[in-house]
């Protein structure tokens, strides 16, 4: 078995958001909480499921488009469904399958339902082809049970099922992080230009960080500017680096020897943690979709790293120039974007690489001119120093989160 | 000829997908045949069918067969 991560709390709550269109619904709703039961059969769980609001695991079927999910699926046969670890929790199922119970025809509701209920709860794929935790759907069986590596895999997660495991305290939601400072650095100004990182975050927003404070930059003007640790409670402020994966949905940032993760904007536990592997005080950081691996740049050289899987930094760092053309050393900022170039930044002016990694003609450009919508005049008349007033300035009206939610993304002028 | 070049083709976008081969840094995924055989070799394994490295059917059978979107975590070194 392979462990992905796990939830802290014991109890959890799901929700059915819909249900297929080719089994009855009371059958659909039994397989799907049968599929529940086989976990808590085995490990001190527990699953209320809940008719509306927010739940920790929420299952859905939908089709070859969603607008609540990314990964389209493809039609009857292939891929059946799809799962995010924890604790994430969402469960998808393909709604052009033949969803059936009970019969060797189509795809049996409950096995499957029963495997994505497995990622979601923190196991990867066994290697064991007869085990329910196999990537490959193996068919239906009328005697289903879990294999006893899917038993040894939840357990190493879980523990056992136990009356005194089952009153068990819930875990600490969030550990001990240091207290932020209480004064914060000069609110910068956007159109001076440097920055301390770049990040293209969930939902496509573009952040730019600087000093204490972060935006959001969209196709209309910057949002106001909050305090980073109004948006992400304990991350302090002058941050090295910031770089968010859509494969595993984590936010790292980076400062001096520290890193901290967070899951949109809550607090992975166990983190901050110690940067062992890679040198200390970064420059940058970026995702790339290409080969779905995090960059870690600093000086001359880079690290690349697998989230998902052991990464042998032995071989690092290596030049930056042997892979990144016609790029800056010691950029401030770095991240891939939705256009599917590359862009690094460094004092007030950045660089946009293709995807064969190169710097495109006519680069360097102004950030503060084509990103932070800074005019040419505004630039003359604002003080090198860049520490005064912005034109944005922070709306305590509104929650911070509210407000940088509700901003769409942009591109570069 | 076709026939062949859109199953090999299929092969390595399966191959991808699922994590056996890895994506190229630079340029387009023109993969050499070691990696290929390579990639071929550990899904073989983890899929416990004849370890050949070569598209034989049983493993274009095997990966026409249904299954889960996410990712395998099998190569050389985790099935080691």
């Amino acid at each position: 078995y392979l462990l992905l991560g796990r939830w802290r709390r014991r109890h959890l709550t799901f929700r059915i958001f819909n249900l297929p269109s080719t089994l009855p619904p009371n059958t659909a709703r039994a397989a799907l909480l049968q599929a529940f039961q086989y976990w808590s059969n085995v490990v001190p769980l527990t699953f209320r499921e809940v008719q509306a609001g927010s739940a920790d695991i929420r299952l859905s079927f939908h089709g070859r488009q969603s607008p609540y999910c990314s990964k389209a699926f493809d039609g009857p046969g292939r891929v059946l469904a799809h799962a995010d670890i924890p604790e994430l929790g969402s469960v998808h199922f393909d709604e052009d399958e033949l969803w059936t119970e009970g019969t060797y025809q189509g795809v049996n509701l409950r096995i499957i339902a029963a495997h994505e209920l497995g990622h979601a709860l923190g196991l990867g794929h066994s290697r064991y082809i007869q085990a329910l935790m196999a990537p490959v759907y193996a068919g239906y069986r009328p005697h289903f049970k879990l294999h006893p590596d899917d038993v040894a895999g939840i357990q190493a997660l879980y523990g056992k099922k136990s009356p005194e495991k089952e009153d068990e305290e819930e875990e600490t939601e969030l550990p001990t992080v240091p207290p932020v400072p209480t004064k914060p650095s000069p609110m910068p100004d956007p159109c001076s230009g440097e920055l301390d990182a770049m990040m293209l975050g969930p939902r496509g927003k573009t952040y730019a960080f600087k000093g204490d404070y972060v935006w959001t930059v969209t196709d209309s003007g910057l949002s106001p500017l909050f305090r980073v640790s109004a948006l992400w409670e304990g991350l302090p402020g002058n941050l090295d680096a910031a770089v968010y994966s859509p494969r595993t949905q984590w936010i790292h940032f980076f400062k001096g020897d520290r890193v901290w993760r967070y899951v949109n904007f809550r607090l992975s536990p166990g983190f901050p943690k110690k940067l062992n592997r890679v040198e200390p005080n970064l420059d940058a950081a970026f995702y790339w979709p290409l080969n779905q691996k995090v960059f870690l740049i600093k000086g001359t050289g880079y690290w690349q790293w697998d989230e998902l899987a052991p990464t042998d930094f032995s071989r690092y760092p290596k030049p930056i120039k042997d892979l990144f053309s016609g790029v800056p050393d010691r950029p401030s900022a770095a991240m891939s974007w939705q256009n599917g170039r590359v862009f690094f930044f460094k004092d007030k002016k950045y660089w946009s690489l293709n995807r064969q990694l190169r710097v495109e003609k006519g680069y360097p450009r102004n950030i503060a001119h084509n990103w932070m919508h800074c005019r040419p005049r505004t630039l003359e008349t604002t003080p090198t120093g860049g520490d005064t007033s912005p034109s944005a300035t922070l709306n305590t009206d509104r929650s911070p989160i509210d407000t940088i939610l509700n901003i769409t993304s942009a591109a570069p002028n | 000829r076709t026939q062949t070049l859109t199953e090999k083709e299929a092969a390595v976008e399966y191959l991808l997908q699922y994590g056996y081969l890895q994506k190229p840094l630079e340029g387009h995924a023109n993969f050499r045949s070691e990696d290929l055989s390579k990639a071929l070799r550990a899904f073989q394994e983890a899929s416990e069918l004849p370890v050949s490295g070569q598209l034989d059917d049983a493993t274009k059978a095997r990966m026409r067969q249904p299954r889960c979107g996410l990712e395998d975590p099998f190569n050389q070194k985790t099935l080691k």
